[in-house]
């Protein structure tokens, strides 16, 4: 057990709190105390202690932070995965708008032929857009909506396909076969894709976001991750390990559930919400 | 394996006459850690490790007993105890029709979840059932609870987009009443606790039609933050149930002890699959385990 005049138990049990109640899981909250132990000498208030922390934290995220990426390929394919309910068909739609913005011309492919209305949900994005959506009918394979899309997003010299999936638990063997399947497919259509394959998190889970992000990982090249919901009161936490084990970085964060709430992350602002 | 831990922690404790503050420390520390690794919140893991070193503690370890299977015992007993308190069945003893309202954050389950509790009441309980969907915001959920209820051929209220929620339920009443219905499912948007506005309204949609019934429908994944939107939800509308969806996943679950501690209210139901029959009634001894892991 550590111990000098700062770090007391009074303190610890005040910054695990902080910590764990964040969501950082036991394995960072580990990590960041034992640092806190081994320099606790330099520490002259609880002040200090945090900042060290929030100094702490935000290298891990300085050291996987990455831009959202550029469009080098035409089209930059982007796959957008995650479990139920993330928010990956909103995000779909911020994202083309995003593109929009940027004088780049989206192409969205709905690829969840599974959920009730999902395809529908997608096409409102796509109007709201002013941008083609491919589909087919309810209960078609989705590895050949995805094949069909690319295809158009060719043949109509569009920028960016946004690929949408149906939401999946990482533990459910056949549905993270299907994932494979429809990534595997989409590089058939055009070589080198999917570009981008990124991670759709919601900010309001807990450590499950860790497994989902090494899970999909084994399955498909994540190369990114989106959080959703911190416009709500989760403070998102996990992405720290998740930075620490798996190095992904976070492009974007949702922040509402409107077309333009949407913003890039930013270290600093995140750490320090971490601690509000 | 927290048993496999605990049995390990206190292998050295045989023999040892009884559990004190000290040679129970290292146990209670694996029990903290491993309950937050499962979600559960801080200040309920506090409270919860606290109970169950109170009743550890002077308790009399039979020569004959693995104190670690003991320690593990009481634990078990706690969590189940929390966990399986109150009525669990729906609460439909009113005159009909009988209502129930949805309420959660955005993307816990609510839509899929008053399907599966249709398909359950229609085919279980042989019950008529409306479905209502209150959710004029989401692009298309209108039509994906329209889509559920055709599946199930159960009858939907014909909303629209543009409608007011409210309103949307107090005329689902009346076209309820007039189609004979037993039980009306009122779904709703996904709202954050923090959002005063979508608060108030659901809290109208409450106070306007008087549910029998409101389930907090809540993601098996949801980490820390599960005490404070419950809590919230909980103070606006006094929730009489919750459903934890997403359980065919692999999250442990603490969400539901965090929900419990914040609300008291019955777990009633869970969701165990985007299928319309992956619904089951709620056990506390499988929740328990699953959480204890
Ligand atoms: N408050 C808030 N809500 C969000 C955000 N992103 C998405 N949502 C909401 O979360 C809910 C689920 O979003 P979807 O886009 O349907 O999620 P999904 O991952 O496509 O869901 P499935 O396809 O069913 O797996 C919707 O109510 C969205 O409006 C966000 O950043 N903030
Ligand atoms: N695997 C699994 N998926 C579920 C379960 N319950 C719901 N889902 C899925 O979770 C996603 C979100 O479900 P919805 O019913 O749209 O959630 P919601 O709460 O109505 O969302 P909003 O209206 O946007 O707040 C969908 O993909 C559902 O199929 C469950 O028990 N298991
Ligand atoms: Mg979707
Ligand atoms: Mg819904």
């Amino acid at each position: 057990l550590f111990r000098n005049n700062v770090v007391d138990d009074d303190l610890i049990e005040e910054l695990e709190e902080i910590l764990y109640t964040a969501d950082m899981g036991v394995a960072t909250v580990s990590w960041l105390m034992d640092l806190v132990n081994k320099n606790r000498s330099q520490f002259k208030s609880g002040d200090d202690v945090k900042l060290f922390l929030k100094e702490k934290i935000r290298e891990v995220l300085v050291q996987t932070y990455k831009p959202f990426p550029e469009l080098t390929e035409k089209p930059t394919v982007f796959l957008m995965v995650g479990v139920n309910g993330a928010g990956k068909t909103t995000t779909i739609g911020k994202l083309a708008h995003k593109f929009i913005a940027q004088g780049k011309v989206p192409v969205l492919a709905a690829g969840d032929t599974f959920r009730a209305a999902a395809v529908e949900q997608l096409k409102v994005w796509g109007e709201r857009n002013n941008c083609t959506v491919i589909s087919d009918k309810d209960g078609a394979d989705p590895a050949s909506v995805a094949f069909n899309a690319v295809n158009s997003a060719v043949s109509k010299g569009a920028d960016v396909l946004l690929v949408d999936t149906a939401g999946r638990l990482q533990n459910r063997v056949n549905l993270m076969e299907e994932l494979i399947k429809i990534n595997r497919v989409i590089g058939k259509a055009k070589e080198g894709a999917p570009h981008e394959t990124i991670i759709v998190i919601d900010a309001n889970n807990g450590q499950n976001a860790l497994t989902q992000a090494k899970q999909f990982s084994e399955a498909v090249k994540v190369t990114g991750i989106i959080v959703t919901k911190l416009d709500g009161s989760a403070k998102g936490g996990v992405l720290i390990g998740i930075a620490k084990e798996l190095g992904l970085p976070v492009y974007l964060v949702g922040v509402g559930e409107k077309i333009e709430d949407l913003r890039p992350f930013d270290p600093n602002e995140f750490v320090d919400a971490l601690f509000e | 394996q927290l048993t496999d831990k605990l049995e390990a922690t206190f292998k050295k404790l045989r023999g040892v006459g009884k559990l004190t503050e000290d040679n129970i420390k290292d146990g209670i520390r694996e029990l903290k850690l491993s309950l937050l690794e499962a979600d559960v919140n801080f200040k309920v893991v506090k409270e919860l490790v606290e109970k169950v070193k109170e009743r550890a503690l002077g308790t009399e370890v039979a020569k004959s007993i693995n104190p670690g299977q003991m320690f593990i015992k009481i634990f078990h007993e706690e969590l189940v105890a929390m966990l399986g308190e109150g009525d669990h069945s729906l609460n439909l003893n009113v005159r009909p029709p009988a209502i129930i309202l949805m309420a959660g954050l955005q993307g816990s389950g609510k839509t899929t979840t008053a399907g599966k509790l249709a398909f359950l009441l229609k085919n279980k309980m042989k019950k008529r059932v409306l479905l209502v969907p209150a959710d004029v915001y989401r692009p298309a959920a209108i039509d994906q609870l329209k889509t559920l209820a055709a599946k199930i051929d159960v009858d939907v209220y014909p909303s629209e987009v543009g409608m007011d929620p409210v309103d949307i339920a107090v005329k689902s009443v009346e076209y309820g009443k007039n189609n004979v219905a037993d039980v009306i499912i009122i779904d709703t948007a996904g709202r954050l606790q923090v959002d005063e506005e979508m608060m108030d309204e659901i809290e109208n949609i409450k106070k306007a039609v008087e549910p029998s019934e409101i389930l907090f429908v809540a993601d098996a994944m949801t980490g820390q933050e599960a005490v404070n939107v419950a809590a919230e939800f909980h103070k606006r509308l006094s929730i009489t149930g919750v459903v934890l969806t997403k359980m065919d996943g692999d999250a442990r679950g603490g969400a539901a002890l965090s929900i419990n501690a914040a609300t008291g209210a019955p777990l009633k139901f869970v969701g165990m699959g985007e299928k319309i029959d992956q619904f089951e009634v709620f056990h506390p001894e499988r929740i328990a385990g699953r959480i204890v892991g």
